[in-house]
């Protein structure tokens, strides 16, 4: 599996995932990277708490909250979980950061026997990209157009 | 708003043992092409959605990442695709497109060669395609009628994925039923991929 998710100048959030899915699966399976909410994800919202609204006395604009989420794995796994979308949830129910938003999902994937990874990116142009196993290609690359990339878990 | 973008190929149990110092420098070239490919949308101003075409692409192109080409077989030897696409807001250039419309994917995909189009041109085409979810030949035709390139099944096949899919099974891996195209060497480390 592949993917990719960036956040353009305009502020907006743009997730996409590839796959062919899983060595040997049954014919006419269909995984979690075409099912929305489980292997890909994106949502903006306005947080209404009280939080939100001492930034909007204090800035006079409305905080805005947004993430995308691509996930790549154990596929039925993340099905079962909602993965990519429980990130978000988590983000907007808990406030938790994106983070450990996403280190949480993916925690919580390998205790139900799921491995995988999670790559995801806020607003603000913050990256995570937890893993549960041993490796996930994977990169980042920002204003400055240095590609920075890693395989394993410990690189 | 500062642009980044962040990609990733698969995840699992990746064996050290199988990572020559070759095999990782076509790797890591490969994901730093898909993050420059992608990058350079962002830096001319392009959105989101193109930047991560543009980086998919990369990967779906490359045989050593389970998509595209290169993607695994099931167990009746055949590649079924599937893609994704979703945008915390609508394209900022495309009015027409509704706030509702969130995302698509597609599966059961045989022909598209490049499965992170079809999403795309799926996605912009609301019109017509005001589903969440489709599979099957109608997406592929749609997307065809778009200009999308449309490939037949085995342009998908490397040997590196018939050998684990045969091996998976139990199967004689030879003979092969292509000539390889590829180089037989850079067999992925993520062997049976979990998708």
């Amino acid at each position: 599996t592949v993917g990719a998710v960036a956040l353009d100048a305009q502020g907006c959030i743009a997730c996409l995932t590839s796959t062919g899915g899983l060595t040997n699966k049954l014919p006419g399976r269909v995984g979690d990277t075409p099912t929305m909410g489980t292997g890909f994800w994106a949502e903006e919202w306005k947080p209404t708490g009280p939080l939100a609204r001492l930034w909007r006395k204090l800035t006079r604009k409305p905080l805005r909250v947004a993430v995308g989420v691509s996930g790549t794995g154990d596929g039925d796994y993340f099905i079962r979980l909602n993965a990519a979308s429980t990130v978000a949830h988590r983000m907007k129910y808990l406030g938790e950061s994106l983070e450990k938003a996403t280190s949480a999902v993916v925690e919580d994937l390998k205790l139900n026997g799921g491995l995988g990874g999670l790559i995801a990116v806020n607003q603000d142009g913050q990256v995570a990209l937890p893993l549960n196993c041993s490796g996930m290609y994977r990169g980042v690359i920002r204003t400055d157009g240095v590609p920075k990339t890693a395989i394993f878990d410990d690189e | 708003t500062k642009p980044v973008l962040v990609i990733h190929g698969g995840a699992g149990t990746l064996d050290r043992s199988r990572l020559t110092p070759e095999l990782r420098v076509k790797y890591i070239a490969a994901l730093e092409q898909a993050l420059l490919a992608g990058n350079e949308v962002l830096t001319n101003g392009g959105e989101a959605l193109d930047a991560v075409v543009a980086a998919v692409t990369v990967l779906e192109d490359c045989p050593l990442f389970n998509s595209g080409k290169g993607a695994v077989f099931n167990s009746a030897g055949k590649n079924e695709l599937e893609a994704s696409v979703m945008l915390s807001r609508p394209p900022s250039n495309r009015p027409d497109i509704l706030p509702t419309r969130r995302g698509l994917g597609v599966t059961l995909i045989t022909r598209a060669k490049n499965p992170s189009h079809l999403v795309r041109a799926l996605y912009l085409a609301p019109e017509s395609i005001h589903h969440a979810f489709l599979s099957g030949a109608y997406p592929e035709d749609f997307a065809a009628s778009r200009g999308e390139t449309l490939v037949d099944p085995s342009y998908f096949w490397t040997e590196a994925r018939w050998r684990e899919h045969r091996r998976g099974l139990g199967l004689p891996e030879d003979p092969l039923p292509y000539p390889s195209t590829t180089d037989s060497s850079d067999a992925p480390l993520d062997q049976l991929p979990k998708g």
